[in-house]
């Protein structure tokens, strides 16, 4: 449906905003390299079955699922080689200050709880569905180095908030597509839309300093 | 498979 659309466009939006501060800048100062290592291990762990839609049917919607698991991999992982190497002395990480450990341990744990068991399931299914869970968890709180970062500098460039901005609405928009999902198919599981729901909770603070102070043409502050 | 749908979202 269009609102999944239109949420995985802003998706793929917030890389290519996210490419041109890098890029444009020459620098990824005010960037989390924590958060970044973080959303990589969140495709890393959903797209396990990246190249098994080859096996099944190749159709047109399958084929748009493997060329953007593709695009988020590649990306996530040129973005991290670029702020690791080539533009690490811009890095402060000084700044990032989260411990990702306390990030990845909980939802690891809670993963146990929230995947499903199929007794007619072999060991591979459950291998996947635990990554899967874990992904979904991960993905919500993956942000949380970036956001602290963005309250150690109190400040951040405009394109830095554009980037946000599309990464915090993208998983809105999933919201929206869930709901659409529920009236007109059936329910959604629930792990997904409680960690869609805090995803996108977790940013209703800089979308609203957002809305204040930068679609009003002033730079991103802190009060 | 009940999580189908999820699985084939991004």
């Amino acid at each position: 449906n269009l609102f999944r659309l239109f949420g995985d466009l802003l998706h793929v939006a917030s890389i290519f905003l996210l490419w041109t501060k890098i890029h444009k800048t020459r620098s990824c100062a005010g960037l989390s390299l924590k958060s970044q290592i973080l959303f990589l291990s969140v495709y890393m762990t959903r797209y396990l079955d990246l190249f098994v839609f080859i096996f099944h049917r190749i159709d047109l919607y399958h084929l748009y699922n493997f060329v953007m698991k593709c695009l988020f991999i590649g990306s996530q992982a040129a973005v991290i080689y670029y702020m690791w190497f080539r533009y690490r002395p811009t890095y402060n990480a000084k700044l990032d200050t989260v411990r990702p450990e306390f990030i990845v341990l909980p939802c690891l744990v809670l993963s146990f709880f929230f995947f499903e068991a199929d007794p007619r399931a072999n060991s591979l299914y459950y291998v996947r569905e635990y990554f899967w869970t874990f992904s979904i968890l991960l993905e919500s709180v993956a942000i949380l180095p970036q956001m602290f970062l963005l309250s150690n500098t109190g400040e951040a460039e405009s394109i830095t908030t554009h980037y946000l901005l599309c990464l915090g609405l993208y998983r809105a928009f999933y919201l929206l597509n869930w709901i659409w999902r529920f009236i007109f198919y059936r329910s959604p599981e629930a792990v997904v839309v409680l960690a869609g729901i805090l995803q996108t909770a977790l940013y209703s603070d800089f979308f609203y300093i957002y809305y204040k102070r930068v679609f009003s043409g002033r730079a991103f502050k802190l009060p | 498979e009940s999580k189908a749908d999820d699985k084939d979202e991004l």
